[in-house]
């Protein structure tokens, strides 16, 4: 979902 | 990680190890703003709470780590630091820091995708992300006779945002599910905040003449 993805960034 | 990503956080990287070296290296942090220093502290303690226990990779554990050493490093020198507090131009950095904070604060409330404390203080860091250059962009415009460390740093920080924009594109092209609206909004935003810096450092660049924002 939303945010999750993003997780794997800085 | 692709190409994209890895550049924009080498260029953030070296924003802070370019700050490091000027306050350290000539012992003076002249232009540059303790406020937007502190909120990016605030921006990665929320966002790295998760430090230990979502494991992504050794890479991003260790930046991390660095990311929040360094941070803590430059506000404590800015802070404490014997001589180096003497060169903080207290007077000028005036920009509140509520102006930002609750906003960033309501908003991630508001909009947070699930309702734990790390979630909203995470969704919270890429608010407060997307504003905490704020002080520091109002700081050199009040700047006479802007440093090229100054200068640099504030273009290093601006490049490592215009990269990570680059790096969704290629995402959303190459991974499936991969649907960030509230990262990529704040993103642009954020990036849209240094179009003014930009020019105005291009144009000091092109002429070769000292960086000057006009107020």
């Amino acid at each position: 979902g939303s945010g999750k993805a993003s997780k794997d960034e800085l | 990680m692709n190409v994209f990503r890895l550049a924009g956080d080498m260029m953030h990287l070296l924003s802070i190890v370019v700050l490091l070296l000027k306050i350290t290296g000539i012992k003076s942090c002249r232009g540059i703003s303790l406020k937007t220093q502190e909120l990016y502290l605030l921006v990665f303690i929320t966002r790295y709470l998760d430090i230990f226990t979502n494991f992504v990779s050794l890479y991003n554990t260790v930046m991390k780590l660095v990311f929040l050493g360094t941070s803590s490093a430059i506000v404590y020198y800015m802070r404490y630091d014997r001589i180096i507090k003497l060169t903080y131009d207290k007077e000028q950095d005036t920009f509140k820091y509520l102006l930002l904070v609750a906003p960033s604060a309501v908003l991630a409330l508001a909009t947070s995708h699930v309702y734990t404390v790390l979630e909203v203080l995470w969704t919270f860091s890429i608010y407060l992300e997307a504003v905490a250059i704020m002080p520091q962009l109002v700081l050199l415009q009040r700047t006479q006779n802007i440093d090229n460390l100054t200068g640099n740093y504030v273009f290093l920080l601006g490049s490592y945002r215009g990269l990570y924009i680059l790096n969704w594109i290629y995402r959303f092209f190459t991974e499936k599910h991969y649907r960030q609206w509230l990262v990529w909004t704040c993103g642009v935003v954020q990036t849209i905040i240094y179009c003014d810096f930009f020019y105005y450092y291009f144009l000091s660049w092109q002429n070769n003449e000292k960086l000057a924002l006009p107020a």
